[in-house]
């Protein structure tokens, strides 16, 4: 499939670029609406004062997470993919292109809200985030197998809505273990600001 | 491309094949865990006296849905599309051809997870149900314009979440009215039946 071997390609210019500029990059995946800005947005509240960082967001259409990262303070580069259902390494290059890179250490790549298609396309960067929600059901990791295998954390988010939801938090943390027996696997409440502080030292931050 | 207009053009063999038989087929799309199986067997569970009924389903891998549905006494065909993260009308047409067409009035069609890629791939239905989940956030139907152009009813599942969360469902509601005036709307509990008379009612059933 060309067009994957062609975006491979783009992914690794892409991480000389970043490793030119000493810059770590950290993708961050999820289903639609599983928590992924709130996190980013805490961990940045968490770490502006130590790092500058930047925020890359894809999003079939509108800006709405790259403005509520602006309002934090952070800079952010919202990227339309209009209908592809994931960004690709070519994108990340021109919105690299518009951030000042000798003034950041941190960039977090958020991507469209999708748990199946960003896994085909890597984009250059150093480490893999996948947020689940517990709201998703009990069958999220045994139906996505492709998205936990290169995940180096994997967040399994609403955990405030557990309980209601009737689903095991620790058969999910298995079914992850067995695709990625090395994923570091955090139970959190993103909204309130728990768990994040593991994810932070899960990615020597 | 290509690929869609020969999808098309299987797609509208399928309804041939399906109104020769006299068979009603309601596509069911909606993100990872919204509700989609649980809404097709509350559907089941109150119509399987009065219409014959099958299932086909779409995912990656695995047979989980479609076992709950045999469970259930109903008819079900699992499709495993492999990294393809929608169902196509080829993969329609083979299920079809597994099924006794002329001893059924109703097949639902529970597409693969996913707000984005089945949009574009037409499988040759009468209608199409798209159940988003209150636990998804405030902006799941803005962010995902396509899939609710073609809409016609559309179901804002797990109301029993919705204080938690903290989301307008108004407000969706009037996001869904802004791209498609004449979608049905319908709040629903699906795990506690609740809403489900009211689908079946908006598919004339
Ligand atoms: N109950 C609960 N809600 C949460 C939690 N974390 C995030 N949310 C809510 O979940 C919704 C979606 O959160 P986002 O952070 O926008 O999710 P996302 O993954 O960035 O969504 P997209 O970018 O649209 O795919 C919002 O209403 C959040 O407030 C949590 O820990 N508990
Ligand atoms: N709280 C609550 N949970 C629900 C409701 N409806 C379904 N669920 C739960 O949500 C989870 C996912 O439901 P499913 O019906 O499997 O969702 P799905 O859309 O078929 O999921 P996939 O086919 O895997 O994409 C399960 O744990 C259900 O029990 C509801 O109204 N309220
Ligand atoms: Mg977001
Ligand atoms: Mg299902």
């Amino acid at each position: 499939e060309s067009i994957i071997r062609r975006n491979m390609l783009l992914a690794e210019e892409n991480r000389r670029i970043l490793d030119n500029y000493g810059i770590k990059a950290i993708d961050v995946m999820g289903a639609t609406g599983s928590g992924k800005t709130t996190l980013i947005i805490q961990i940045c509240k968490r770490l502006k004062d130590r790092y500058r960082i930047a925020v890359i967001k894809g999003d079939l259409t509108s800006s709405i997470d790259s403005d509520m990262i602006l309002k934090e303070g952070v800079k952010s580069v919202q990227v339309n993919t209009g209908r592809e259902c994931h960004l690709d390494a070519s994108q990340i290059r021109k919105a690299l292109e518009k951030l000042e890179l000798s003034s950041l250490d941190l960039i977090f790549i958020e991507n469209v809200g999708n748990l199946i298609c960003p896994a085909e396309f890597p984009l250059g960067s150093h480490k893999r985030i996948v947020v689940i929600s517990i709201t998703e059901g009990p069958y999220t990791v045994i139906k996505h197998p492709f998205m936990f295998m290169d995940a180096d954390i994997v967040v399994i988010n609403k955990m405030d809505l557990a309980e209601a939801m009737k689903v095991d938090s620790d058969k999910l943390v298995q079914d992850i273990r067995s695709i990625n027996p090395r994923a570091n696997v955090v139970k959190a409440i993103c909204r309130d600001g728990i768990g994040i502080d593991d994810i932070i030292h899960a990615l020597n931050l």
